[in-house]
């Protein structure tokens, strides 16, 4: 299903004979249009309707030339099918096309985990306040036992949110599995002496649930690299709300900038939120989409697909 | 031939560059624009300063909601329901909101009506501890409807000023959560029928547009009656407010400017648009 803007771009092609420039240009509008409204950042909206641009004017090109082929032989007679695609038919298409070839990654399926050579390997989540970081985080431990059969340690390491720790705690519960807390103790501290224990106890993963934050607090992000600098994650999720509007661009691009994020995980798309956020943020920090929050309960986590969030964005 | 006057279109895309990425919204973006049009001269309308002095005054007025000042003392006990999707930040408000009333010499009272996520109980309750003021509670996963109209019962015995009821985050798409809070208002009605006195739908400023459906549906289900719009503090600028606001004309009475006990604010139009646009 189309939003009402990727509708209208197709409607004003409808009866068009070939994609040209100008009927190009009013059909970007009506895209532009529908992705400001599933809350793609601006600056990925232009750049992503060039690019549309681009593809949709030279691919015309190549249809009238295919067309031009003496229709006598086989070969002709394939080339001539392909360009009895309409010209609106093909404009969305390639909208759908560089949306989906922007979220997923090359080989087209879920990013492989970047396993630790030797020892436990470390999950960091981090992200703003109230993004979904400690349910992930309990999700995310529930999915590493069950799929992957590897044993996991959750880490309390928010000691500043009232009954954060407390929070985490009734997750592991929940799961039977085994909650890491040192009260007192600084982050880095807690994560460093919870690696520690994975290391010695046979733990094979270990989730570090970190305080939300803003990217613009500086004691903060500073705190976020001295976790990473103690205990090196192999993967680091900027866990991310799917509701988030325009400044998914500026939090993705600082904590990305500042501590190496290795994808995102969007959260809460149980909602009607268009999620637009997912393709920002790909855009800025060149990392795919690695999960999805889909509900409350500890088992609505997803891996990511390309095609099912292109799909939502589009409307 | 009369062709309509327009912005310059340079002035035009950096116009939209500003209130696009606040999250004002494409529609209430050309409304904006459109005030603008009619309202200054060809010449103006070149001119950046004229242009920006009247989308500041446009943008003062869709926030301008036609309605009385807030008063914790028209009704006693004072019955507060708090509101939102999940991570907006109601529990942490609602701490900061009792500090505030205490300070002001009321006795408040809150509920624990999250009977439904881990630690939300213990979560308040550290917020009860810093304000100084008790937090009535059910049994785990025990109905919020009961635990509330307890606390309004022990209000109106004890003769508190304010009961400030808590509620689970949930999405406005999920039906049966809509469903739970609107039996959540009925029963709040057995305890007292002119209660609730406010219901304040919390709002994360760092939404995007799905914000507008959020707060259509909490409105069209429980008659809202004030906004909260957390983390000012952040990046975020919140600006789809302007719209929320002006659409369903609800007063934005507080603004949330981080995670400290202190950090709530009444809302102030002028501020908030100036700093909007800075
Ligand atoms: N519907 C829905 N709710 C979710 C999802 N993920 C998390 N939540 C809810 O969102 C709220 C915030 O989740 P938390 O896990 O506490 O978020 P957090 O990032 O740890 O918050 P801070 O530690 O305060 O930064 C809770 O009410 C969760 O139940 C999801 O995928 N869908
Ligand atoms: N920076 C900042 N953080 C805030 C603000 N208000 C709340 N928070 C943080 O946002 C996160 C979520 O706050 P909560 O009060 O748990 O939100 P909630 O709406 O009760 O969440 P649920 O009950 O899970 O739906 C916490 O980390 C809070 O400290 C604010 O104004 N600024
Ligand atoms: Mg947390
Ligand atoms: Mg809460």
């Amino acid at each position: 299903t189309l939003s009402k803007g990727f509708r209208a771009a197709r409607e004003r092609l409808t009866g068009v004979a070939e994609l040209s420039e100008e009927n190009i240009e009013s059909a970007l509008r009506d895209v532009r249009m529908a992705l400001l409204e599933a809350d793609v950042a601006l600056p990925v909206v232009r750049q992503f309707l060039q690019r549309v641009k681009e593809k949709a004017v030279g691919q015309s090109v190549q249809l009238r030339a295919k067309a031009e082929l003496p229709t006598g032989d086989k070969l002709g007679e394939k080339a001539l099918k392909s360009v009895e695609v309409t010209p609106e038919y093909h404009f969305i298409r390639i909208c759908q096309e560089e949306l989906t070839a922007l979220m997923g990654n090359a080989e087209g399926g879920p990013t492989e985990i970047n396993w630790a050579k030797k020892g436990p390997t470390v999950f960091m989540l981090v992200g703003l306040q109230g993004s979904g970081k400690t349910t992930t985080a309990g999700k995310l431990a529930r999915w590493l036992q069950k799929i992957h059969k590897r044993k996991p340690l959750l880490v309390a390491a928010d000691i500043y949110r009232p009954a954060a720790v407390q929070q985490l705690q009734v997750l592991g519960e929940k799961l039977g599995i085994t909650v890491f807390t040192a009260p007192g103790k600084s982050p880095p501290e807690i994560c460093d002496e919870a690696y520690r224990l994975a290391y010695t106890k046979g733990y094979e993963v270990v989730i570090l649930d970190t305080a939300g934050r803003l990217a613009i607090d500086e004691p903060l992000m500073a705190e976020l690299e001295q976790i990473r600098g103690r205990v090196k994650p192999q993967e680091t999720f900027l866990v991310v709300d799917a509701m988030i509007g325009q400044d998914a661009v500026n939090t993705a691009k600082s904590f990305h900038e500042r501590i190496g994020t290795t994808g995102f995980v969007l959260t809460k798309l149980d909602g009607d939120a268009r999620g637009g956020a997912a393709l920002s943020i790909r855009e800025v920090t060149g990392q795919p989409v690695r999960f999805l929050g889909m509900g409350e309960s500890l088992e609505k986590l997803e891996e990511f697909r390309p095609e099912g969030l292109a799909s939502r964005i589009l409307g | 031939l009369l062709r309509k006057k327009q912005i310059d279109a340079d002035l035009l895309n950096q116009l939209e560059e500003v209130l696009l990425t606040a999250d004002i919204g494409v529609k209430t973006a050309s409304r904006i624009f459109e005030q603008v049009r009619s309202s200054l001269s060809r010449q103006e309308l070149k001119d950046e300063a004229a242009v920006w002095s009247v989308i500041k005054a446009e943008s003062r007025k869709l926030l301008s909601v036609d309605a009385p000042p807030l008063d914790y003392a028209r009704q006693k006990p004072f019955v507060l329901l708090v509101v939102g999707v999940n991570g907006a930040g109601k529990t942490t408000t609602i701490g900061k909101l009792a500090a505030q009333l205490t300070g002001e010499g009321k006795k408040v009272i809150l509920a624990a009506g999250d009977t439904f996520r881990a630690a939300a109980v213990e979560q308040l309750e550290i917020w009860g501890q810093r304000a100084g003021v008790p937090v009535v509670k059910g049994k785990e996963g025990g109905d919020p409807s009961s635990v509330i109209f307890e606390a309004i019962k022990r209000a109106q015995k004890e003769g508190l000023d304010v009961v400030i009821a808590d509620t689970a985050g949930r999405l406005h798409v999920k039906a049966e959560l809509m469903e739970e809070l609107a039996k959540v208002r009925r029963v709040i009605k057995k305890a007292d029928p002119t209660a609730p006195h406010e219901t304040f739908l919390v709002l994360d400023s760092t939404n995007g547009q799905n914000a507008i459906a959020q707060a259509r549906t909490f409105k069209e289900m429980l008659e809202v009656t004030g906004i909260v719009l957390t983390k000012l503090d952040g990046t975020a600028k919140g600006g789809v407010i302007l719209g929320i606001a002006h659409e369903l004309a609800v007063p934005v009475r507080y603004i949330g400017i981080g995670e400290k006990i202190q950090d709530l604010r009444a809302f102030d139009a002028v501020d908030f648009v100036d700093v909007l646009y800075e």
